[in-house]
């Protein structure tokens, strides 16, 4: 899966993600890349892409949690990303990228690692794939 | 005004013992994402404009699981699905089941743009791509050697494998620790080590 978080200079938001899916999965299978609200998210406050099994990701409501708990609890974007891989993944294992209106990037994984690259306009650039 | 960011991920699960020139291989296309969207928020691109053209150029390498490189069904064919959203009006489009459209984000923000959905799925989906006039290719462009080596390991191995990126001199452990891991997902076996 690969998948991309912007914020622009006027503070919108926008994700998109895409897969090709497991392999040797049953055709038909659907996994969490093309349901709003599991693999991908964007709203006024953040937008979020996530990667990993997406059948966990599903039952999570993994991205949109991300957007809930900032806009419920008031949690600052590293923080709610960090919840929510920790707290609400259950035994699943997955990763996600997510930026924030005011031009915040953050990104979290329960995995052996993720690919991953990030930047802001302050001049911030980080490319990675372990912890 | 605010300040842009941005983020891309190519995939989350990966192999501890990846070889180092495949490490960087993975870096330099992520570093070249990066630079290519940083370049389309320097020229104020909108966010929206921004997320479809970097992730255009993810599904073009053959890199990562997505468009060309994806990982293969049972079946040993490709079916693609993306989703796109854009925060200010929280407008939305998705696809899934796509096995001839070159590049699955553009067909997603086109079922946002111009259909009065947010979701098209298999044959409704390539339809509705003939009818908007994206570019269509042969399911074999998708598919790539290794990926073919990956789906003949994962049927040995009678399990799904998250992460086609195991490099094939370790994929037999890899696929091996699936057999003996005792988790299960829909009745088959998964390999902790090959998470995607």
């Amino acid at each position: 899966t690969v998948g991309c978080v912007v914020v622009d200079g006027q503070g919108r938001c926008a994700a998109a993600t895409s897969t090709g899916g497991l392999m040797n999965k049953m055709s038909g299978r659907i996994g969490d890349s093309p349901l709003i609200g599991s693999g991908t998210y964007a709203g006024d406050l953040c937008a979020i892409s996530c990667t990993g099994e997406g059948e966990a990701i599903i039952r999570a409501t993994l991205a949109r949690d991300v957007a809930a708990v900032m806009e419920y609890k008031g949690l600052s974007l590293q923080d709610a990303v960090d919840y929510v891989i920790k707290e609400r993944l259950d035994e699943g294992k997955a990763g996600l990228i997510a930026v924030s209106k005011d031009g915040k990037v953050a990104y979290g994984f329960n995995t052996t690692g993720m690919f991953r690259g990030c930047a802001t306009e302050d001049g911030f650039m980080e490319v990675g794939i372990w912890e | 005004m605010g300040s842009w960011a941005i983020a891309v991920h190519g995939g989350a699960g990966v192999d501890p013992n990846l070889p180092l020139e495949r490490q960087e291989e993975a870096k330099k296309l992520l570093n070249r994402c990066l630079l290519l969207g940083i370049s389309a928020l320097r020229s104020s691109l909108p966010a929206i404009d921004v997320v479809e053209l970097v992730v255009r150029e993810l599904e073009t390498d053959p890199l990562f699981n997505s468009g060309r490189g994806s990982a293969l069904s049972e079946k040993g064919t490709v079916e693609m699905e993306a989703s796109i959203m854009d925060g200010p009006r929280r407008r939305c489009g998705a696809v899934s089941g796509l096995t001839t459209v070159k590049n699955p984000i553009s067909l997603a923000r086109l079922v946002m743009e111009k259909s009065p959905h947010s979701y098209l799925a298999f044959e409704g989906a390539e339809e509705f791509a003939r009818k908007q006039g994206v570019e269509l290719v042969d399911n074999e462009y998708f598919i790539t050697e290794e990926n073919v080596g990956m789906l003949k390991l994962a049927k040995e191995a009678n399990a799904i494998v998250f992460d086609y990126r195991v490099p094939t001199n370790t994929c037999s452990a890899g696929a091996m620790a699936s057999v003996e891991t005792p988790l299960q997902m829909n009745g088959l076996p998964i390999s902790i080590y090959n998470q995607e």
